[in-house]
């Protein structure tokens, strides 16, 4: 369903595993159900074929986990409350799938501090200039 | 620390740059702190002046701020009027800075040196993009009349302010030690003049910026505000023709400069005059993506 090509098409759980099926060496298949348009696509996370060698228990997320992947240029977290690992995990599967539709996972910086410097210039005046967003102290990773 | 370091993570890859990688690497770091070229290293002898000393502190007080909450806490109280960390003995920041505004809001003169960042400076610091200091640029002094013999001339070079910054403030600062015996118990007004109109055979057109009033006990660093004159001067460099400074006892008498305490450009590296500008930028300079 994340195929911008059959987005129109059935949103029903059958036509996402159709997508899935597409990919023999991941075991597992996810059905995606793309509900809106914009970087933040939601997906709800299906377990299917657990003995197929995949490893499921990657993504930290109950049965029908409603998990999100960026589709624009990836920069987590998405919001507060979601959990940026999963994310990482999901949108590396989404990628993984869609390659050419679909980025691979990137943290943003979500605090940003400056940095100072300090020098003479020629006429032996000295300044000090403040650099602001300069020093990325923490991003959607930690 | 290199590969055999525990703390270096193992997926890093470690060599050593090229040449012209290196070089890449220092324009764009010039770049991106909009330096036309390396800056001058300080050279031995400069460092105990009295700007770079101030700006040092000004630095450190800045560094000191990004890297710790608790300071951050401590000079918004003070911003507030309340003070509040400081009044209820939030403890001081590793370097001392909360003492050092503490020492500056309770006695606006000091005997510490360096000259230190007051509390004044440390709002105009939170705000301010680029501080810079200026020398006194007047190596003789001038013949001025009778009336004016005591009068002392500053003049600082503003036309080297980069490109795109705005001032937002500027200070005079100049030293005091104890005045001359003579003075004991008198209250010495130090003002100073900007420089409006000079002719060659009188004196100058003055215009009165600021005035102190100090005993002659009083020992540390006065600071004038001279913000507007600063702004015009930026805005019109064919204006800046200097400050004039002088000291008068109580009773309207002009003193010697030298007798009042206040330390000119025949005073120690430490103590001497200079002047600093607050900023404000008015572009932004972005990290290019690599």
């Amino acid at each position: 369903a994340a195929n911008n090509k059959r987005k129109n098409q059935n949103r029903n759980k059958s036509s996402g595993q159709q997508e899935s099926s597409r990919m023999p060496s991941v075991g597992a298949r996810n059905s995606i159900k793309k509900e809106q348009e914009g970087l933040q696509q939601p997906i709800t996370i299906a377990y299917v074929g657990k003995n197929s060698g995949w490893p499921s228990d990657w993504i930290i997320a109950p049965e029908g986990y409603a998990a999100f992947y960026c589709d624009g240029e990836c920069s987590f977290p998405l919001n507060a409350h979601m959990n940026a690992t999963n994310h990482a995990i999901v949108q590396t599967l989404v990628h993984l799938m869609f390659p050419d539709h679909v980025p691979k996972p990137c943290c943003a910086p979500t605090k940003l501090n400056a940095i100072s410097v300090l020098y003479f210039d020629d006429s032996s005046n000295v300044i000090l200039k403040k650099y602001r967003n300069m020093v990325v102290r923490s991003c959607g990773c930690h | 620390g290199g590969l055999g370091d525990n703390h270096v993570h193992s997926s890093f890859i470690y060599r050593r740059l090229r040449n012209h990688e290196r070089r890449e690497i220092q324009r764009e770091i010039l770049s991106i702190l909009g330096l036309p070229h390396r800056p001058r290293p300080f050279s031995p002898g400069k460092q105990a002046s009295s700007a770079p000393l101030f700006m040092l502190d000004l630095y450190n007080a800045m560094t000191n701020e990004e890297d710790s909450e608790e300071l951050e806490y401590s000079l918004k109280g003070s911003m507030a009027g309340e003070s509040r960390g400081i009044r209820k003995g939030y403890p001081a920041s590793p370097n001392g800075y909360s003492r050092r505004i503490q020492l500056s809001r309770m006695t606006p003169l000091t005997t510490q040196n360096p000259p230190l960042a007051s509390l004044h400076d440390t709002n105009f610091l939170n705000d301010a993009d680029m501080v810079m200091s200026f020398v006194n640029l007047v190596e003789r002094d001038k013949d001025f009349s009778h009336h004016r013999r005591h009068y002392k001339e500053f003049r600082f070079d503003l036309t080297q302010i980069p490109h795109g910054e705005a001032v937002t403030a500027a200070e005079f600062r100049i030293y005091k030690d104890r005045s001359n015996s003579r003075f004991e118990n008198e209250t010495i007004q130090i003002s100073i003049y900007q420089i409006i109109k000079e002719y060659p055979n009188r004196d100058a057109d003055l215009f009165l910026l600021d005035t102190r009033k100090a005993e002659a006990s009083d020992v540390g660093w006065f600071v004038f505000d001279i913000t507007v004159t600063s702004n015009h001067w930026v805005i019109n460099p064919q204006n800046n023709l200097g400050l004039q400074l002088c000291a008068e006892t109580g009773d309207g008498r002009s003193i010697n400069v030298k007798s009042a305490g206040l330390v000119g450009r025949h005073g120690p590296q430490s103590k001497q005059p200079f002047m600093v500008a607050f900023f404000k930028a008015s572009e932004v300079l972005f990290r290019s993506v690599r």
